[in-house]
């Protein structure tokens, strides 16, 4: 463990629990795209096939058991919760998500190191994983104004694996180890699809005016 | 040559 992966999953824990935050706090869900949390569900699901049958650490189990079940809760609270339903954007967040479920699964079925069960669905959760956010950032320009928490949910989500890139980056020159290329370049284009958003979190900061993302 | 890396991260 070194601190840029340690800052990772903690700017990734840090963005679940705005999220949660957000929807306990003002029992609305309004500028949150239910369709990214779908994925980010199915994400989860997928890569953490082996929780029950490899043990790496304590740390590694809890934190996976943390992920599945906080994104869970948010999409069950989005679906059923009978107040929070009421506010989601569902005639906004219209991005046809299935095309990036299966382009992705198509993708791990030709991409992937070993043709295994476990390795297949691990490649896809990757790949997902790096344009799961699409239909958020789609919602955001539709939506026009982003609440605060909102905007903090999404820059966080973007930091991490930002700095999972760094943790790449040293464990290459500390420990001799490359990431995995399928890692890596889905990292790489996760980030980039937040650059925008960085940018416009960046001007609004710095302005100290509301986020506001052009159309 | 460089090993890869072992699937302990999230």
């Amino acid at each position: 463990m070194n601190i840029f992966r340690f800052a990772g999953d903690m700017f990734h824990l840090i963005s679940i629990l705005v999220l949660l935050l957000k929807i306990y706090a003002t029992k609305s869900c309004s500028g949150i795209s239910l369709k990214t949390q779908e994925l980010y569900a199915l994400v989860f699901v997928t890569r953490y096939l082996d929780l029950f049958t490899d043990f790496i650490s304590v740390y590694n189990t809890v934190m996976k058991l943390v992920f599945i079940g906080s994104t869970a809760a948010i999409v069950w609270c989005m679906q059923w919760h009978p107040v929070v339903k009421r506010s989601y954007d569902r005639e906004l967040d219209t991005f046809r998500h299935y095309f990036l479920v299966g382009a992705c699964f198509v993708l791990a079925l030709f991409l992937h190191e070993n043709f295994t069960f476990q390795e297949i669905f691990w490649a896809f959760s990757i790949y997902l994983e790096a344009v799961a956010i699409l239909p958020q950032l789609v919602l955001l320009q539709r939506s026009g104004n982003v609440d605060n928490l909102t905007g903090q949910y999404v820059f966080f989500l973007g930091a991490y694996r930002a700095f999972y890139i760094l943790n790449w980056i040293y464990r290459y020159f500390m420990e001799q180890r490359f990431s995995r290329w399928i890692s890596c370049i889905s990292g790489l284009v996760q980030t980039a699809l937040y650059a925008d958003f960085f940018y416009y979190y960046f001007l609004s900061w710095k302005n100290n005016a509301k986020l506001h993302l052009p159309a | 040559c460089f090993q890869t890396l072992p699937k302990d991260e999230l």
